[in-house]
């Protein structure tokens, strides 16, 4: 027995046709975010450590449905969410509805260390982070232009959907994969 | 849905999910992420991170579930896993698990998953779809 990691940057419809524009750079992210859990485990941090380190990369990736990548409500605001638990004394923390937090895993796991509570949401959650002095920012920062162009697909299609999922063209049949999964999701 | 779970050399656990939620979803909806035992659980069998669409992955209690089946029925961190995403309908749902033994598993029914892996004993993988 020794150590292992495992991290994810979402899944669905992701399509086969993927441009190489957009799969380097996620591929690259996850291969940077590995690297980093792996030498945290080395280095013999504690895996509640490890898997916030890992975590808060992955939230200041634009490239994941994350922090500065999330995706947008149908008000086009983002409310984020995130939830932490260690394995051996089954303490956990989680938060919701956050709109300014940079990294919303730091929060939950204050949430889990300096309250008796597990989860709290939206203006409770938005006031302990100011409370607790974690880095916030205007929520203009978390909205990119690729999850503006998101929303706008999906309200045209007018569908509530994971981050990838393909947009429906007139002239072309959608790469669907019926019969190999449903292509709502994205 | 961005997460990570990790198992030291001692086997201690723990895992942890975020996500900006449903693109288009309604102001005030909440997912599976934040709900223990749905997108997110660990104890002292096997840490858990789900992703995919958070109506059925609470329905499932997916996260749970998995340690449930380790700990009720001992499948392995592989089986257990296997069990549940497979009986979720296809295209929902996706998980990335370790195990206090250092077990690891990404399986995944929808067409992809953007995962990565590595063990102490030098496995490691990348990936997005299933042919990898």
């Amino acid at each position: 027995m020794g150590w292992s990691i495992a991290l994810h940057g979402g899944a669905g419809d992701i399509p086969y046709s993927l441009p190489p524009e957009r799969r380097a750079p996620r591929e690259a992210a996850l291969r940077q975010c590995l690297a980093i859990g792996v030498a945290a485990l080395k280095a013999s941090r504690p895996p509640l450590d490890v898997v916030e380190l890992v975590v808060r990369e992955l939230e200041n990736c634009p490239h994941f449905n994350a922090g500065k990548g999330s995706v947008l409500t149908t008000d086009g605001t983002v409310e984020m969410e995130a939830c932490i638990m260690d394995g051996n004394t089954q303490k956990c923390g989680a938060v919701s509805g956050l709109s300014t937090v940079v990294n919303a895993i730091s929060l939950a796991r204050l949430v889990m260390e300096k309250t008796p509570h597990i989860y709290l949401a939206f203006d409770g959650a938005e006031a302990f982070a100011r409370e607790q002095g974690v880095e916030t920012v205007d929520a203009n920062h978390f909205i990119t232009p690729e999850n503006v162009e998101r929303l706008k697909q999906a309200k045209e299609a007018n569908r509530v959907q994971i981050d990838y999922t393909q947009p429906v063209k007139e002239d072309k049949p959608q790469e669907t994969s019926s019969g190999k999964g449903d292509s709502q999701i994205g | 849905t961005v997460g990570c779970v990790a198992v030291d050399g001692s086997g201690n656990l723990a895992a942890a999910t975020s996500t900006g939620g449903l693109v288009n979803k309604m102001v005030g909806r909440i997912g599976d992420t934040p709900v223990i035992g749905a997108g997110t659980y660990a104890n002292s069998f096997c840490a858990v991170s789900a992703t995919g669409k958070g109506e059925s992955i609470i329905r499932a209690t997916i996260a749970r579930d998995v340690a449930a089946l380790m700990e009720y029925k001992g499948l392995s961190l592989r089986e257990a896993a296997a069990y549940v995403v497979n009986n979720v309908p296809r295209g929902n749902v996706g998980l990335v698990a370790v195990s206090a033994k250092g077990e690891v598993t990404m399986p995944f029914n929808t067409r992809g998953m953007f995962r990565a892996c590595a063990t102490e004993d030098g496995y490691s993988e990348i990936g997005i779809w299933p042919s990898e």
